[in-house]
């Protein structure tokens, strides 16, 4: 009589949670935008056997976003999951595996990443502000006018903004904008970048420094610009994931 | 009417009684929730 085919894998099976852990660091590895994902389920996961000690998977991931910028040196384990309250996005992703001989490598990945609804956050927080799009022009203004402030100050090299990555803006009490944005370190100093900005351009791979901001600007009742920026250091890319490349901000990732 | 009669009889001896306090395994899928749900 065959052997009767193996259970099928659960979802909180040991052997999915490592499957998933591979894939969440592969995700945040090839992911150039944004903020790091944990685990928050594994909705599904099917295998289907390839022949002895070689099983193909097809897990289905649900991710909630950290506070870690994508580009932070920080380990996933030491990054907070951003609360309802703080207007929560999800990931959600379709990840192929092969499991050969115990060894787990991803074959493809592809994610789409949402937020919360708003009505979600007011269940949370009534008076919390929703995120921002954008293209918002008081998110532009502030992003520009704290950069620039930063850089009207700072002994350290110019920075420039790679990309803004959230915002929020409160309307009552007071007008009050909330951004986060990352930067990288160019190969001008703030004082040289007076005479010539254009001259300055983001280090090459091998000596970039990226680094984020966060900034408050009040508008109402009275005006006030608070940045602070930290840059990383140059950070040695592992030997399989591309440090960063130009492409445009996407919600889907492959 | 043989054939049903037959199910019938043969569905009553299926239904096999379930131990006292019987709990069913939980579903494999989809996994428990770390964080929250939205």
């Amino acid at each position: 009589v065959p052997a009767a085919p193996p259970a099928p894998l659960g979802c909180d099976d040991p052997e999915s949670e490592a499957a998933a852990a591979v894939a969440v660091n592969y995700i945040n590895g090839h992911s150039h935008h944004g903020y790091k994902f944990a685990l928050n389920r594994i909705d599904n996961i099917r295998v289907v056997p390839q022949g002895p000690n070689n099983d193909i998977m097809f897990l289905e991931l649900d991710l909630l976003e950290t506070e870690c910028p994508i580009l932070s040196p920080t380990p996933l384990e030491n990054c907070t999951v951003r609360s309802l309250a703080e207007h929560a996005v999800e990931g959600d992703c379709d990840v192929k595996m092969q499991k050969v001989d115990g060894i787990l490598s991803v074959l493809a990945s592809k994610c789409h990443s949402h937020a919360d609804s708003s009505e979600d956050v007011r269940d949370a927080c009534p008076d919390c502000p929703l995120l921002a799009k954008m293209n918002d022009t008081d998110v532009l203004e502030t992003v520009s006018a704290a950069l620039n402030d930063y850089n009207s100050k700072t002994t350290g090299s110019y920075l420039r903004l790679l990309e803004i990555g959230r915002a929020k803006i409160q309307y009552h009490p007071g007008h009050i904008i909330a951004t986060e944005f990352a930067v990288g370190a160019t190969n001008c100093s703030a004082e040289e970048a007076k005479a010539n900005v254009g001259a300055c351009q983001l280090l090459p791979e091998d000596q970039s420094n990226f680094g984020f901001c966060r900034a408050v600007m009040v508008k109402r009742p009275s005006q006030d610009l608070q940045v602070d920026c930290q840059l990383y250091g140059h950070q040695v890319p592992a030997p399989d994931i591309p440090l960063l490349s130009r492409v445009v901000p996407s919600q889907d990732t492959s | 009417s043989v054939a049903k009669r037959a199910v019938a009889e043969a569905a009553q001896h299926d239904k096999v009684p379930r131990p006292v306090g019987f709990v069913p395994p939980p579903p494999p899928c989809p996994g428990k929730i770390r964080y929250f749900d939205i």
